[in-house]
Formats: C-alpha cells, sequence, structure tokens
C-alpha cells in the first residue's frame, strides 16, 4: 500500500 | 487533483453550505440531528490539526479553514442559537456506540503509531458513521424536509465521487490508501437507502417520507 505519509486529500 | 476529487469536494462544501444555510434563513435546525453535526465538527477537527503542521496548498489549507468554521458554526447555530427548535426528541442516537468503537479501531488499525495519524484515521472512521444519527432521526420522525435530502445528497455524492478518485489515483498515480477506501466504501453504503429515495421521490417533486 502506498499511502501518502501527508494526507494530500481533504 | 482530478475531476472526481474536484467535483467530490464541492459537492462536499455545497451541502455544508446549503445546511448551514437553510438553518440560518429558516432560523431552525427541526429535522436536523445536531449529533451528526458534532460528530462532523469532532471529524474535521482531528482530520485537519495538520494546518498547524504542514501546508499541502492554498486550496487544501483555505478549504480546511471553510469546513472547520461552517461545521463549528452549524453546530453553534444548532445548541445555542436556535436551540429552542432543536428536535432533542428524535435526535436519540447513542453516539458513544459510534464513537468508543471507532476510537478503539483507530488506535488498532492505523498506518503509523503516531498521535496525528492515530487522530487522522479516528476521523476517517468516525466520518463513515456520522451520518447515522442524522439518518436514525429521519426513521423516527418519517420525514425529511426537501432542502434537508439535498444536503444528504450532496453530501453522500461527496465520498462516492471519492471512490472514483481513488481508482482514478490508483490507476494514474499508484496511490493507494486501504483505510480510507475501506471507510469511504462503507459510508456510501449507508447513503444507498438514502440515494433510493431521494431518486425515486424527491427527484420526482415528491416529499421524502418514510412509511411510518
Amino acid at each position: 500500500a502506498d499511502e501518502s505519509a501527508t494526507h494530500d486529500e481533504l | 487533483m482530478n475531476i472526481f476529487r474536484g467535483i467530490a469536494d464541492f459537492s462536499h462544501l455545497a451541502a455544508i453550505i446549503i445546511l448551514l444555510h437553510k438553518i440560518w434563513k429558516s432560523r431552525s435546525c427541526a429535522g436536523i440531528s445536531g449529533k451528526s453535526q458534532i460528530l462532523f465538527a469532532i471529524v474535521f477537527t482531528t482530520r485537519y490539526l495538520d494546518l498547524l503542521t504542514s501546508f499541502i496548498s492554498l486550496y487544501n489549507t483555505s478549504m480546511k479553514v471553510i469546513y472547520i468554521s461552517c461545521s463549528y458554526a452549524t453546530v453553534y447555530l444548532i445548541y445555542m442559537k436556535f436551540r429552542a427548535t432543536y428536535d432533542g426528541n428524535h435526535d436519540s442516537f447513542r453516539v458513544e456506540f459510534l464513537v468508543v468503537p471507532v476510537g478503539g479501531l483507530a488506535v488498532l488499525i492505523n498506518h503509523d503509531f503516531a498521535l496525528l495519524e492515530i487522530l487522522w484515521t479516528f476521523s476517517i472512521y468516525l466520518e463513515s458513521v456520522a451520518i447515522l444519527p442524522q439518518l436514525f432521526m429521519i426513521s423516527k420522525t418519517g420525514e425529511a424536509e426537501t432542502i434537508t435530502t439535498h444536503y444528504l445528497f450532496c453530501l453522500g455524492l461527496y465520498r462516492a465521487l471519492y471512490l472514483f478518485n481513488w481508482i482514478w489515483r490508483f490507476y494514474f498515480e499508484g496511490f493507494f490508501d486501504m483505510i480510507a477506501i475501506v471507510a469511504g466504501l462503507v459510508q456510501t453504503v449507508l447513503y444507498c437507502d438514502f440515494f433510493y429515495l431521494y431518486v425515486t421521490k424527491v427527484l420526482k417533486g415528491k416529499k421524502l417520507s418514510l412509511p411510518a
């Protein structure tokens, strides 16, 4: 899983 | 950013504005679940703490500020300014049955055992069930004002469109966040019953009334 370390979605 | 996420964010913003405007103009929060609005305020507060730690874009920051301020303004209108019109008898969903399991799950299943990440995960899980008190209230009163159904439609549509956004991002960017996807699926499924009623009744000009 490549979830982003910083969440860039609202 | 992609078209699905752009429309989704717009739909979410529209929902928040529709509700705030409805309460403000009608000076009444009849039929609105204050508990759901408190849960949404908690969702935004715990999810957007990164406003203090990281800057992603002007769009990202401004939308977060708008969401947080509108959600607190809505809670204020319901529980303070127009408190007399709040229908507490029908807004009787036991939110502790949501918050406690969601809190436990966020501590157990997350991407990183760090405070901000656990709070973000809590917010994602909580958002998926935050509408339940509102749907429960409508089932108890047996009806909903048409403007309230438009609010709910926009709110449900936003996360449904995020599902397409995640398909898009997986295909084009290899981006994949299982926690957000599973929670988003649960959240959208919870609206299915309402979506059916909205399409078959409200869009045909009828009032949304459940078989009492």
